[in-house]
């Protein structure tokens, strides 16, 4: 997080704000709804308290406006910015402008207002901009889920180093955006992609450098906007150039890019799972044998991509077939002809011909950290 | 890799200049004049490229490359990054 230079902060911790116009985008009840929950969100993590009021001066004042509004920070039409506010302090201090140009809504169509406000009240109460993608506080509109549109570890630590934490005994925590070269990161799943490797968290996808690039983090909405956060497993049937997302019961195909239609299908019907399994934790689709190896708990099932059908046999103890690994996996993908698994803080380089963990390795061995 | 399409805007340098102007601080050069006016301009937008680059976790290379000018198309607050 980043504090607004001179650490301006409000003395008092009852804070008024007053709507002074509304967008016709949205009914009234609509805009003091978005507002009221922005206010929410910072009152739930520190001492401040903010009441509306409805006339006269209050400290965060809210106008919808547009173009040259006398501020000397014009806005310029629709996209570009979308609103700018001001730090504390008195007259314009504390005051958020939403540019009325833009088409403000109260669901995932842009822009929502509720995140925008939320964002323009850490101005307003004295943060800055953060370079923490996966925080509020971050310069770039990103809302794909209603999931996306919370406070992060990082707007939580940086608000309360102003103005401390609430006084309610429970206290909300943040969510944490994945730092490449933490050694104790975990990942949700792992899945080779022309070539490379993509490591998926959360909302995120980290991808290792090369000897061109530096490594990478960033939204998986980036590559497929029409993914889930929170995904599971996922594996490359490399044959067909489609990479399998998992989530739940369900599943997802994608060819580049291109999210491929007819999905999400169910896992029970396409692959023929018992409706006693209800996700997988990783998968991974094995290019000398066609096969491809669900992770379920404690067992594997096989799955031949040729037949489309199950082989016989399975499920198995993951040991049976992987000995070494454990009885649990977090995701698992093939480079070189060797195996990594990942559970918890370990990775496992695993040799599919002589059936032997070969290395034990740090599960951000990938990032060159 | 699939890196989305990117289409090179027309008017790239002028956008880059508006950006780094209204969100890094980049002081419009327009009095400054002659050689040493316009070098000093071209080094302070490398280095404005880089800071902005770094902030957003960008590869830093003080250019305006694709995935630069990608992310300053993106819509977002217009409150600069850097303090003025």
């Amino acid at each position: 997080y980043v504090l607004t230079q001179g650490n301006p902060r409000w003395e008092q911790t009852q804070l008024t704000y007053r709507i002074e116009n509304y967008t016709p985008d949205l009914s009234r009840a609509d805009v003091d709804h978005a507002i009221e929950k922005a206010f929410q969100l910072w009152s739930a993590v520190t001492p401040l308290t903010f009441s509306k009021v409805s006339e006269g001066l209050a400290d965060i004042m809210i106008s919808f406006t547009r173009g040259d509004h006398g501020d000397n920070s014009p806005f310029y039409g629709p996209e570009g910015d979308l609103a700018h506010a001001f730090q504390p302090g008195p007259h314009i201090g504390g005051d958020i402008h939403f540019d009325e140009d833009e088409t403000w809504t109260n669901d995932l169509r842009h822009y929502n207002l509720f995140y925008v406000a939320a964002h323009e009240l850490g101005h307003s109460l004295g943060l800055s901009h953060s370079n923490d993608i996966g925080a509020l506080m971050y310069p770039n509109y990103n809302v794909n889920s209603y999931d996306d549109i919370q406070l992060s570890q990082d707007d939580i630590n940086g608000i309360q180093a102003i103005y401390g934490p609430s006084k309610n005994p429970s206290q909300p925590t943040g969510r944490q955006t994945p730092q490449m070269c933490d050694s104790k990161l975990t990942f949700d799943a792992i899945t080779t992609l022309r070539g490379e490797v993509m490591f998926l968290k959360d909302r995120f996808y980290m991808r290792p450098g090369s000897h061109y690039s530096e490594p990478e983090l960033h939204y998986i909405n980036v590559f497929w906007p029409n993914l889930p956060n929170g995904l599971q497993a996922a594996y490359e049937f490399a044959d067909r150039d489609e990479i399998r997302f998992f989530k739940g019961n369900e599943y997802w195909a994608v060819r580049g890019t291109e999210m491929l239609p007819g999905y999400p299908r169910s896992i029970h019907r396409s692959f023929g799972f018992p409706r006693s399994v209800e996700n997988i934790d990783a998968a991974v689709f094995e290019e000398n044998t066609g096969k491809t190896y669900f992770f379920v708990a404690d067992k594997i099932w096989r799955y031949d991509e040729y037949k489309q059908s199950m082989d016989a046999g399975y499920p198995k103890q993951i040991a049976a077939d992987f000995p070494g690994i454990g009885n649990h996996v977090d995701a698992v993908f093939q480079k070189n002809g060797f195996l990594y698994f990942f559970r918890g803080r370990r990775q496992y380089k695993f040799d599919p011909r002589t059936k032997r963990v070969l290395t034990l390795l740090k599960p951000n061995s990938w990032f060159n950290c | 890799f699939p890196a989305r399409s990117f289409k090179m805007p027309k008017d790239a340098e002028q956008m880059v200049q508006q950006y780094l102007e209204n969100y890094y601080d980049l002081k419009s050069v327009g009095e400054q004049i002659g050689q040493i006016g316009r070098q000093r301009k071209g080094s302070l937008v490398v280095e404005k490229l880089k800071q902005m680059q770094k902030f957003f976790g960008l590869k830093v290379t003080g250019k305006p490359d694709a995935e630069t000018l990608k992310m300053m198309q993106q819509a977002r607050c217009g409150v600069p990054d850097v303090a003025a």
